[in-house]
């Protein structure tokens, strides 16, 4: 049996938002310490990594390990029938064949309630190991989004070169040609503006815009964004959520 | 266009 209640739809609602544009098909796997979910993108480039932890539900229980396969494009339907203020709470028994979404307006005494059918999607199970990277960056997510939004205007690809003391991205492409530089800085009235970089390594790696802008969509999760680098690994963008997070990691392009 | 990667074999194990 699982009862796991947010309190605000709105937090579900972003999470599937964040990601619903780069995989369809998920297995969201609950056990008793959360829900987690992992996919690779059809072009086997991204691959994304969601961890909710109990702590971010206002109520969760979950006796047994459960699989619920769903179709994040009818998840996101129902998601839209809710009010991002409503509490929202996902029921599901040990061997679902839907899950039930409900609603509740407690200040208007209404209550929605939704059954989605659920999916038997044959994916591959993921270990995503821990791994060793050159460069760390923690920079407020809004500036990394506009970054990418605007030199994805200029190029199919983005460069991202990260020296002792700056992170540059550079975008080169028929119409012109463009560059972003930002310094490590600490803000001392609101450290979530600051730009934090750890330098083991100098980085000079190339991406493909249309995924950067797939995972800038997680920006509505929080307002910094974990860059994790290396020349030998997939990239690491991370968004932290109060318990969990939603991991993107993207293949670079063959350098030069 | 320069050739993109694709996440390697080592993440994805059946």
């Amino acid at each position: 049996m699982l009862e796991a209640k947010f309190e605000q739809a709105s937090l579900f609602k972003r999470i599937i938002d964040g990601f619903k544009d780069c995989v369809q098909l998920v297995n969201f796997q609950c056990k008793e310490d959360g829900i987690i979910a992992q996919a690779v993108d059809d072009s086997r480039v991204l691959l994304v990594s969601l961890e909710i932890g109990k702590d971010a539900f206002q109520e969760f229980r979950c006796d047994h390990p459960i699989t619920l396969g769903m179709d994040l494009n009818s998840l996101s339907k129902i998601l839209r029938c809710g009010n991002n203020t409503d509490s929202l709470t996902l029921i599901a028994d040990d061997t679902p064949d839907s899950l039930l979404l409900l609603f509740e307006d407690t200040k208007r005494e209404r209550i929605s309630e939704y059954s989605l059918k659920l999916m038997d999607i044959d994916a591959d199970f993921l270990k995503i190991e821990e791994l060793q990277y050159d460069t760390t960056i923690m920079m407020p997510s809004a500036d990394f989004s506009k970054t990418v939004r605007d030199l994805s205007q200029l190029s199919d690809s983005l460069n991202i070169l990260v020296t002792k003391e700056t992170i540059k991205f550079v975008t080169d492409g028929d119409i012109g040609s463009g560059s972003v530089i930002m310094k490590p800085f600490i803000d001392m009235e609101n450290p979530d503006e600051s730009i934090k970089l750890e330098m083991e390594q100098p980085v000079d790696l190339t991406f493909g815009s249309k995924y950067l802008l797939d995972i800038v969509k997680g920006s509505a999760l929080s307002n910094k964004i974990g860059i994790r680098l290396s020349s030998e690994a997939p990239a690491l963008f991370q968004f932290d959520l109060t318990s969990g997070f939603l991991q993107f990691f993207l293949a670079p392009k063959f350098s030069d | 266009p320069i050739p993109q990667n694709k996440i390697p074999s080592y993440f994805i194990n059946r």
